[in-house]
């Protein structure tokens, strides 16, 4: 199936809380899923009850090649699996920012597990640092998601752009879709939404994810949604972008 | 006065909507306040309706000494005015990596400028990099603020621990303090804020910001709050946290 990057440089727009509980849903429809943690902030683990003060190992040492990914792989759910990640993972950029293939270094750590996941998911740091785009080079696709708000729908285009150049220029083919977080179903945000459909035809999944305090309580609880509360809003909302998400990689 | 940084690696914590509505509710009691945006993301014009793709200059070229801070700075509101940022700034942290004093640069900018302002208040990026440590080495005084959330609370004590570091590295002194933004007025948010006061005494900030759309509607409309909706929570809130703050720095 692929290899799937959860990016935006904007902050706050619903990165992590997308990336652990799209994991889950697949997971909940018994693909083998595995969650990579690639921003430093090491949320993935913290929203999954994975305490990121006690890993002997993280990606920073997978990233710097002291160790192989497996043996930083841990289960977290039924067919749901976790690379987490800690704030060395802040020094990644540093120590590799003059040398050659730095952009495809998680490309060459996660090629040899393909046929062991139906899906790697990959969660970002709010930059677009050299983290975010090994993530992208890595990808087989992208999901951008997006408040609707003044500041998450300015840097869209932006994001759009750099994407398209970094394809080119770093050659590798990643589809991106746009997914609407934090809807509150109030008449601006539809009006925004429609905004968005105008601005970036075909770019916009189906799905949205409704604001629901289930998502805030499950990350507290350091559980994923799902296993939180199964007929929450959050819940349901994750599942059917899972299944949206299988529709559109089935046949890419 | 001072100088006042607002500063948190967290992402979409409320960074940009707290340092543009503070600074014009400072502006609100005559005080002469100037914004510096120092995040590449260039939030604070796209918040007051600065268009920062038809900025000749901009803090990238004031960092990069190319240009005088006061050549770049532009009147929004009465005693309130704005030095904005557009994505060059981001290859500030690339440009400066290996020279001297490279923390300082913002510092030797502003202190001519210290007269001038009653305050001088900065929005930072959702990291810790070159960038964010020039802020806190120009601040007297750095306001954190805080979504009552799993993944927001993670980071405050590691902050506070890079804060502490680099003012004994750095030799800075800056005074913090916290301050909750998104505040639903829940059970769950006067919880998770007791603990809060337990686990960092007295360096919570009384004055919390309500969850409010005419943030978010403002924005979208390119003004601060004040401007957009004087008698609404999110001005009224902004205010209470400039009297707030014009107690604390004037007794530094
Ligand atoms: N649909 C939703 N409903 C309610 N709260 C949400 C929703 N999605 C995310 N949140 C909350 O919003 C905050 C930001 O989400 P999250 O941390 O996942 O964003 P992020 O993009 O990963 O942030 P960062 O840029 O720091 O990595 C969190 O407190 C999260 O619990
Ligand atoms: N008190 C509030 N009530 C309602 N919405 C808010 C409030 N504070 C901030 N917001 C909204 O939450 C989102 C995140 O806020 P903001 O962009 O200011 O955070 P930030 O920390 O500056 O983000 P970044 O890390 O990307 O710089 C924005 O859409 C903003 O309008
Ligand atoms: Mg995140
Ligand atoms: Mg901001």
């Amino acid at each position: 199936m692929g290899i799937l990057a959860v990016i935006n440089q904007k902050g706050g727009c619903g990165k992590t809380t997308t990336a652990i509980n799209l994991a889950a849903a697949l997971a909940s429809t018994r693909k083998r899923i595995l969650l990579v943690d690639l921003d430093p902030q090491g949320h993935c683990g913290l929203g999954l009850g994975v305490h990121k003060d006690h890993l002997e190992y993280s990606m920073a040492d997978v990233m710097d090649k002291r160790i192989e990914l497996k043996k930083i792989i841990r289960k977290v759910d039924q067919h749901f699996y976790l690379a987490p990640a800690n704030i060395y993972l802040a020094g990644f950029e540093h120590r590799f920012s003059g040398q050659s293939e730095r952009e495809s270094q998680l490309k060459q750590r996660l090629d040899p597990y393909i046929k062991e996941y139906d899906f790697i998911i990959i969660d970002c740091p709010p930059n677009l640092g050299l983290l975010t785009i090994n993530a992208m080079v890595a990808s087989q696709a992208m999901i951008v998601p997006l408040e609707l708000s003044a500041f998450s729908l300015d840097g869209v285009a932006r994001l759009q752009h750099i994407v398209d150049f970094l394809s080119k220029h770093l050659e590798f083919k990643s589809e991106h879709r746009l997914l609407v977080t934090m809807d509150d179903r109030s008449r601006l945000s539809k009006k925004l939404i429609r905004q968005l459909e105008v601005d970036f035809p075909n770019k916009l999944l189906r799905s949205t994810i409704r604001k629901n305090v289930s998502l805030k309580e499950a990350a507290l609880q350091g559980q994923h949604v799902l296993a939180y509360d199964p007929v929450s809003f959050g819940a349901r909302d994750h599942q059917a972008l899972a299944h949206e998400v299988l529709d559109w990689q089935s046949y890419p």
